[in-house]
């Protein structure tokens, strides 16, 4: 389903905006 | 116990629910060291896009559906995830000018919930749609067990049969098929296992579902040529004593099967539409 793929594509795009993130802040830590 | 209830919506969500804790907690522990946040613009840009693309394809979604429920949630779910990408664009904005912003981060672990809480509403939405759609088929074949119970006659029964391999057939092939898919989809193990026992027994109702109301009408016709063809009180005397009990047998016997699959139908229908395993406990407790 599109719904399904789309949903999936946002949370890829959350995950690594999160990522990107927390990896800085993981370094600093 | 799961938290997600269907296989998709977990691999899609639980990825990013575990990321957005850690973000929580690495926030929590950093948050007086004035941290610096690096430059999320560009991803930032990738999420608005993908949700972009969730407000088109949600919307089209809508417009080709033909379940009002789902045409009234969606534009309000797709709203909160369009809502939760602005604040994620406000927080990249705020974080890329003042990198120590602890408010900026916050709005950026606020983004990633309501992200991640649109995400899941829109995924109930979608998958309570798609229930409905099981559910709509499984209702069907209810409709064919009520007519069931008004076959009289070997006319009607005949009737019954050719309407039923032509349509009542394909709707419980239809039904199981979907029914089967579902239960692989659940996360629940006591959903699975109330789903298939159900379908089951559907499965082994449906073939003495038409030899019940053939040994019905059969009884019945029976008794019928009797009175036409004999004097009145010696073919009331032999229906009584010998093919009453019979017909009796033969109407209770249908009835327990139509009832027995119309019970299990329910159940399918009422498992279908549970989310939590609480539910189910709740309903067998009671």
């Amino acid at each position: 389903e599109q719904i399904l793929e789309a949903a999936k594509s946002i949370t890829n795009a959350a995950g690594a905006l999160i990522s990107a993130a927390t990896s800085a802040q993981k370094e600093i830590a | 116990m799961p938290v997600f209830h269907t296989k998709t919506i977990e691999s899609i969500l639980e990825p990013v629910a575990q990321q957005v804790s850690r973000l929580v907690i690495l926030h929590e522990e950093s948050a007086d060291d004035g941290d610096l946040m690096p430059d999320l613009s560009k991803p930032v840009q990738i999420v608005k896009s993908a949700v972009d693309n969730l407000v088109n394809v949600g919307h089209e979604t809508c417009s080709t559906s033909t379940d009002d429920l789902l045409r009234n949630e969606m534009p309000q779910v797709l709203v909160r995830v369009n809502q939760a990408s602005a604040l994620l664009i406000d927080a990249a904005q705020m974080l890329k000018y003042e990198p120590c912003s602890i408010k900026g981060r916050q709005m950026l672990i606020e983004g990633a919930r309501y992200i991640l809480q649109g995400i899941s509403a829109l995924l109930l939405t979608f998958d309570e749609s798609e229930v409905r759609k099981i559910g709509i088929v499984c209702q069907h074949v209810l409709n064919h067990l009520a007519h069931v119970e008004k076959i009289e006659t070997i006319e009607q029964l005949v009737d019954f049969v050719k309407v039923s391999v032509k349509n009542l057939t394909p709707i419980l092939t239809r039904m199981s098929k979907e029914v089967d898919l579902r239960t692989t989809e659940l996360t629940h193990v006591i959903h699975r296992q109330l789903l298939t026992r159900s379908l089951e027994q559907v499965k082994t109702l449906t073939p003495l579902l038409i030899s019940s109301i053939n040994v019905y009408v059969t009884s019945k016709h029976t008794g019928d040529n009797i009175f036409d063809s004999i004097h009145f009180y010696l073919a009331l005397y032999i229906i009584i004593i010998v093919g009453g009990h019979c017909i009796v047998e033969s109407i209770e016997n249908r009835d327990y099967v139509i009832n027995k699959m119309s019970d299990e139908l329910g159940e399918i229908i009422r498992i279908l539409q549970l989310t939590t395993i609480d539910d189910v406990l709740l309903n067998e407790f009671d």
